[in-house]
């Protein structure tokens, strides 16, 4: 897997951290250094597609990206 | 809606609440209205009652920071994160907290101060975020006028509290708009980069063909220069523009953006100053127009010349026979064209020059 480009890896900690903060995705590294995608991200970036009524691919799409940047609340989507 | 785990609640209705500090972006008095009328909001629809302190240890203590300050849960500089808020309970529970690193206004111009803590203060009150993009409790910041709450809302605080014991009557903004309602009616449509895009009140659905579900989402959050309601819209592809019409001004988007020097009024297209609105707008490629339809009659214009054709208006019914005598919103796809009247929508072809399907409008959204 070539190494992602420097978009998609800012898309991706742009991703961490939101998935982080609000659903709850635990910390620590996400996937390996080429498979970006781990399960806990998938399934975290899935709950969040569900939430906002997105479709719901598991995959960093561009609506899905265009929404994590929207200006929000901080209290996390999902119970503590 | 939702609640907080445990459906965590005050057992007290008699709340305090104390502003530990001020932003300078506003008046000091500014901030205090818009405080007191984000607890009023909540206090119409509920038995819950909130008495102002001056010192000492509030039930809600309110607090202007930046970055991290002091709760281990950190702001991000300007956008982003706006504020938050802790769920009911003793110590941290329920104190609200607003960045500082925003700007903060008393209207449009930067993040409406009074609908962010009308938000947070029903987190300190107990709800959690809702699903529905029309609900004030929606994670996504969007300005609105007017009352804050949807049904959704009120639903779900009164779910932890029960009602105003005065029973007064509030008038809750309308919940999104239901996609497979059978009597579902549309404002206008348009072709947008490969998708289309489906406008009714404060909402748009976006359809991607290879997608069967359709995304809703407040017009005001991806276009926040739009108004809320839209009345036509159509695609010009030539040029990768959109327009859109409410009233007698007209909109241009390029993409996301607002093209410079709208809006401007739809006369100037060479509509007459007669026509108040134009109510569905459809560009046809083959002929290289724009049909404009208001009331019972249509206008052409040419986007090449950017002129108006002779010999219009014309009759809708004489034109277009076996439509309905006026256009809620058009569109062309594929050779044909998608006329929506109320919930009906009409499947006109454009070459045989005949309606050749009548089916529901919420057919469109795949219902």
């Amino acid at each position: 897997m070539p190494l992602s480009s420097p978009e998609e890896t800012d898309n991706w900690l742009l991703a961490e951290k939101y998935l982080r903060r609000f659903y709850n995705l635990r910390a620590g590294l996400q996937g390996t250094k080429t498979h970006r995608s781990s399960d806990a991200m998938q399934a975290k970036i899935r709950e969040m597609q569900s939430f906002f009524n997105l479709q719901v691919t598991g995959s960093l799409d561009a609506n899905t990206l265009e929404l994590m940047s929207m200006a929000r609340c901080g209290v996390p989507d999902v119970g503590e | 809606y939702n609640h907080f785990p445990r459906h965590l609640k005050w057992e007290n209705t008699k709340l305090t609440f104390r502003i530990v500090n001020y932003t300078p972006d506003l008046k000091k008095a500014d901030v205090d209205r818009a405080i007191r009328n984000a607890f009023n909001i909540w206090a119409g629809v509920t038995p819950l009652t909130f008495k102002k302190l001056h010192e000492g240890k509030a039930d809600i203590m309110i607090a202007f920071g930046t970055k991290e300050h002091g709760d281990f849960n950190p702001f991000d500089g300007p956008d982003g994160l706006l504020a938050h808020a802790y769920a009911p309970g003793r110590d941290i529970g329920g104190d609200t907290h607003f960045d500082e690193d925003e700007h903060w206004s008393k209207d449009s111009e930067a993040y409406n101060l009074f609908l962010v803590a009308t938000h947070e203060f029903g987190h300190a009150l107990g709800l959690s975020h809702s699903t529905d993009p029309g609900a004030l409790m929606y994670p996504v910041y969007s300005y609105g006028q007017g009352y804050p709450l949807s049904e959704d809302d009120i639903t779900g605080i009164q779910a932890l509290y029960g009602p105003n014991p005065s029973h007064r009557k509030v008038k809750p903004k309308p919940d999104a708009p239901n996609k497979c309602d059978p009597m579902l009616s549309f404002d206008a449509v348009t072709e947008l980069r490969g998708e289309t895009i489906i406008f009714k009140d404060r909402f748009y659905w976006r359809l991607h063909p290879q997608f069967a579900e359709p995304e809703q989402t407040l017009i005001k959050s991806t276009w926040p220069s739009l108004p809320n309601k839209v009345d036509a819209a159509y695609e010009y592809p030539e040029k990768d523009m959109v327009f859109i019409f409410s009233g007698i001004r007209m909109w241009a988007l390029n993409g996301y953006n607002l093209v410079e020097g709208y809006p401007k009024y739809i006369h100037k297209l060479g509509l007459p100053k007669t026509v108040r609105m134009v109510d569905a707008a459809v560009y046809i490629p083959d002929t290289g127009k724009t049909l404009l339809f208001s009331e019972e009659h249509y206008w052409s214009y040419d986007e090449k010349t950017n002129t108006m054709d002779s010999g219009f208006p014309r009759s809708i019914e004489m034109d277009f026979p076996g439509m309905a005598e006026e256009v809620d919103a058009a569109v062309y796809q594929y050779g044909y064209l998608h006329f929506f009247h109320e919930h009906t929508q009409f499947e006109y072809s454009y070459s045989a020059r005949k309606v050749i399907q009548i089916v529901r409008t919420n057919s469109f959204l795949n219902c």
